[in-house]
């Protein structure tokens, strides 16, 4: 299973993940 | 070497899985040259055909019954396995697909009556501690990829792309949707101009922002209540408001609760400034990004609000349920808009918010906890790609006109079969 997330943000806002990355509930994928 | 080939005697055997492989390829091909043309890519509302893509694997997978086989799965999964043998048969499991015990909710193993149940398992409480940044993950498992929209279309993975309106769903004007019966069409809530404007304000932001040019057809600015139900000639079935089906909790509970989403969204929990959120347009230095989380068989398997955000409408694909594995994602152009879906459609402080559940062969059923009227993975002919069924969900807050959540609050999950 998947989910894909579309979502309108500030052209300032930054991914803090990388492709193949682990991640949790919870845990930051990205912030303006 | 002589004799071996003059003496050996010639024995023939049939070899059924490669002629087994061979016939579908042939039904696919034959399929495929029926249906379509490779200089037809648009239908005559000029959006996309979907099509299945790919090195001829996938088509070997595209003629197989994918949706019975999940439906047979997932009834195997739910058959009730003997106590004894379940703490050994979920440790086993555990193991060989990587699942941490230690934060699952019920430490007694004997508590799961079936593999769907542990499939399913809730964590402990705390077991997700929740960062404060505007967007967490909303499940376990593994970045595929991200990035920003290009001109309307989301990348898959490195070089192959989707069309955004085909994974979200497009509004279409025309004549109404012939399956909304009058009856039922008048006692729904109304969708009001201003919601549907912003709704298809999302695409054409796509436009203003990016500049494409994409086939999205224009708003119809009709402002009787049934006529403005979005006409949409792919739709089908009938539009609902499922959080009045849904809808059960003790209103000071919910007025709590819709606050504390107001508040986290920057929003004053009022009904004024909850409108002008709803009808405020993309914003001019504003992106679409997207993000792609795969779920592998051993991840805890539901999921959880990415952040404080409004879900106004859930569109649900039927489609197929393909794997959705990395494997197959690299090769199987169009995979999140071929397989069965459910677009939660929404706000968040930024503007536009989706997410989108994907369905796959072993996990078919998508559960959303606020939609009991939601049914995935039934019985039946797939309808066209592209083609959904729509419910709002306005009647869930009398504040945010939608279903609020907060950062990290249980959504739903995905199912065995």
């Amino acid at each position: 299973s998947t989910i894909v997330l579309v979502f309108e943000a500030p052209q300032d806002f930054k991914f803090s993940i990388k492709a193949d990355q682990k991640v949790k509930v919870g845990q930051r994928i990205g912030d303006v | 070497v002589i004799n071996a080939w003059t003496q050996t005697p010639t024995k023939w055997y049939p070899i059924p899985i490669a002629v087994g492989a061979m016939l579908l390829v042939v039904i696919q091909y034959r399929r495929k040259r029926k249906f379509s043309s490779p200089q037809v890519d648009v239908d005559h509302d000029g959006v996309e055909v979907i099509k299945l893509k790919g090195p001829w694997q996938v088509h070997v997978l595209g003629a197989l019954p994918l949706r019975n086989m999940s439906r047979v799965w997932g009834y195997i999964n739910s058959l009730e396995l003997p106590a004894w043998f379940r703490p050994f048969g979920f440790r086993v499991y555990a193991l060989a697909f990587g699942c941490n015990l230690d934060e699952i909710e019920e430490q007694d193993l004997t508590a799961y009556r079936s593999l769907g149940e542990f499939f399913y398992r809730k964590l402990k409480e705390g077991a997700r501690p929740v960062d404060d940044a505007v967007l967490v993950s909303p499940a376990d498992g593994t970045v595929l990829h991200f990035g920003t929209v290009q001109g309307s279309r989301v990348e898959q993975v490195k070089g192959i792309t989707y069309s955004l309106d085909a994974l979200l769903g497009v509004e279409r004007p025309g004549t109404p949707p012939a399956s909304i019966a009058p009856s039922h069409r008048d006692s729904m809530p109304v969708v009001d101009d201003h919601e549907f404007a912003n709704v298809n304000g999302i695409e054409y932001s796509l436009d203003q922002l990016i500049g494409t040019g994409t086939s999205t057809p224009s708003t119809p600015t009709s402002t009787s209540p049934t006529s403005s139900f979005p006409n949409n000639p792919r739709k089908f079935g009938s539009q609902i408001d499922a959080s009045v089906i849904e809808s059960s909790r003790n209103i000071q509970e919910t007025l709590a609760h819709d606050a504390s989403v107001a508040l986290e969204m920057g929003v004053k929990p009022t009904l004024e400034r909850a409108q002008s959120l709803y009808g405020a347009s993309v914003k001019p230095g504003n992106s679409l990004f997207f993000t792609v989380i795969y779920l592998a068989p051993g991840d805890y398997h539901r999921f959880h609000s990415p952040t404080a955000w409004v879900v106004e409408k859930r569109r649900h694909f039927v489609g197929e349920l393909f794997s959705v594995s990395p494997y197959i994602a690299k090769r199987l152009e169009n995979l999140f808009i071929l397989n069965e879906r459910v677009a939660l459609l929404g706000k968040w402080r930024y503007g536009f918010f989706g997410m989108v559940p994907v369905g796959a062969t072993n996990v078919g059923s998508i559960k959303i906890n606020f939609d009991q009227a939601l049914r995935t993975n039934e019985r039946g002919r797939p309808p066209p790609p592209g083609t959904y069924s729509e419910a709002v969900y306005s009647a869930a807050s009398p504040i945010l006109n939608g279903q609020p959540l907060l950062p990290a609050q249980e959504m739903g999950g995905f199912c065995l079969g």
